[in-house]
């Protein structure tokens, strides 16, 4: 499994559809200070189905909507798809048949939240329970936020384990 | 399970012994469980000895050291139970040119089974990667993308 | 006592309007009290704007813009309230090539009353500085000092 | 005032005498990850009558002095010695006489601690009333610890205040 495609509009400053194809190797995101790059992680982990706005840095939901600008106004709705691509690494049981899916998520000012599969509306635990025991979730020690690497080596020894405890 | 724990807790130990005197160019580490005979609930110490330093507990580390030993762990983590994608935002900020290198040395080796995206400020970062991705708010407020060449890159970043 | 805190509020929230577009390029802030009728005890919030976005907390800021907004703060008090010295460890490891020069520029105007030692990684914030001190473990675990120059203090901090 | 020198024995990763003699102008330190840098400022903070050896990224006030290397052992005393221009800037009324002053601070293994001014024994507290009303002292906003400039902008409102008020 890896990410083949990302699909980011509406959601925080991604005001307009935007694409990223990510081939095979080593990709870098590059920009300067405030242009949305760590925007990006936030979409990731959000698709992958994070539910606490302060892990993606808003204060609600509802911040992660593209709330305007000096030439644009307001959107209604945030929504990111992430490709897989299926044809490497370790894959869901339920899906070998598949050479990608398409996870995809909205969110609406009034709160509501859709979830899809392949374009096919599901539940939040469909998303998740494609991540399962691969290592890749929204909370993973795989995804690390900015300013927050030295978290592993600063924590109690009772928070360390859970790394090793979700490797297990 | 305890079973599970245990095993999973040596099999990154031993990768951790191996890892950080590479990313570090010498010293030792280890890591150690707070209750040896409560696997459940037990917490996990580091130690962890510099090149040519003493042992001692890594909060006294320096700001960069502790960002290389925490890499390092994250790494034997994932020599044990690769994770599909590994995204890494800014790691690369408080570390020299040559902890930069080894750290980018170790990820061009493991993106042979994991998938990394790399967000980074340091032209020597973007020199290793295939594909580079320029974000950029040409309309202030408004996140666009497009995919750039290192030079171009380097620019952006700037 | 309650007068001087209003003044130095007052003072500091001046120029701190002026400092902050300064350091962004562009853009408003402003210190906010949360309780303006109980001095003694209010707190201080920060409202700021980048350039071309919407007015917000400062939490939704990126990493290198809640930096930016930190030193323009720092600097809005050094204003009103010259420090003999400043000492700034690494603060420009979160910043871009352009933050980086609009913040050194400023120190360097600063400098005039305010002596900075300045400790980075960043060849562009070395290349301002009238005297580069190297700090070396030659000896590994022991740490000594040379004075150098720029491309010496260059290849130490790779 | 301005910091016209820096001797630093025995104190952290310094085990030699180690000076630096700062001109006016702008000063850098760099070097590689780990070598020292930052136990400049802390030797700073320490001089100028820093009393918790957390705010000195150590667990003890024993972890402040030399501990060895592969090819030193521990030593026994840490002193660091902070000469003083006292031609420019704001001067503290008692030393309006004096061009310079020297500051020191010893500590040794069994916890005693000692103070001099112009290498007279004194207090912890005609230290701290050096620097009283100038804006620094081993707290002040003026010296920024690595990775904390955030600090200010992601503290609580109420914490916040202190930064005014020490201003005021
Ligand atoms: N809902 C939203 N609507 C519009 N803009 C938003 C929204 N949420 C966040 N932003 C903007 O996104 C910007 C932050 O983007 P991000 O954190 O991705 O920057 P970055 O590229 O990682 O920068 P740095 O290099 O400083 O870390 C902020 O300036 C903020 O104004
Ligand atoms: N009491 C002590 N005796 C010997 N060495 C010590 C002592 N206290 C700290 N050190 C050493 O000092 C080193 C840290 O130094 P410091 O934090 O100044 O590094 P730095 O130059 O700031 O690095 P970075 O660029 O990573 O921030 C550690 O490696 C630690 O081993
Ligand atoms: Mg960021
Ligand atoms: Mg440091």
């Amino acid at each position: 499994m890896r990410i083949k495609k990302l699909e980011i509009s509406g959601f925080k400053s991604f005001s307009d559809r935007t694409v990223l194809t990510f081939e095979e190797g080593l990709s870098a995101i590059v920009g300067p200070n405030g242009c949305g790059k760590s925007n990006i992680v936030d979409a990731v982990r959000w698709v992958m189905g994070e539910q606490s706005a302060r892990m993606l840095r808003g204060r609600s939901m509802e911040d992660l909507i593209f709330g305007g600008s000096d030439t644009r106004g307001a959107v209604g709705m945030a929504e990111v798809t992430m490709t897989l691509d299926l044809t490497i690494g370790t894959v869901p049981a339920r899906y070998v048949d598949y050479s990608e899916i398409q996870v995809t998520r909205r969110a609406f000012r009034d709160g509501t939240s859709e979830y899809f599969i392949q374009k096919v509306p599901c539940r939040l635990k469909d998303i998740a329970d494609i991540f399962v025991g691969t290592g890749a979730h929204s909370r993973a020690y795989s995804i690390i936020e900015q300013a927050k690497i030295g978290f592993i080596v600063t924590a109690k020894p009772e928070e360390r384990r859970t790394v090793i405890e979700e490797a297990a | 399970s305890r079973v599970r724990f245990k095993e999973a807790f040596d099999a990154i130990n031993e990768r951790f012994e191996k890892v950080f005197p590479r990313l570090f160019g010498g010293g030792k580490a280890k890591l150690v469980l707070t209750e040896e005979d409560n696997l459940l609930e037990s917490g996990v110490e580091i130690v962890a000895q510099a090149p040519g330093k003493k042992l001692q507990p890594v909060e006294l580390l320096s700001g960069g050291e502790k960002a290389l030993a925490a890499v390092s762990l994250v790494f034997s983590v994932f020599l044990y139970h690769p994770s599909p994608f590994c995204i890494l935002d800014e790691v690369d900020a408080p570390l020299d040119d040559v902890n930069v290198d080894r750290v980018n040395e170790m990820i061009r080796e493991m993106s042979m089974f994991t998938q990394f995206l790399l967000i980074t400020h340091n032209k020597r970062t973007m020199e290793i990667c295939d594909a580079l991705f320029g974000v950029t708010m040409d309309e202030p407020g408004v996140s666009k993308v497009v995919q750039v060449d290192l030079r171009r890159a380097a620019e952006l970043a700037a």
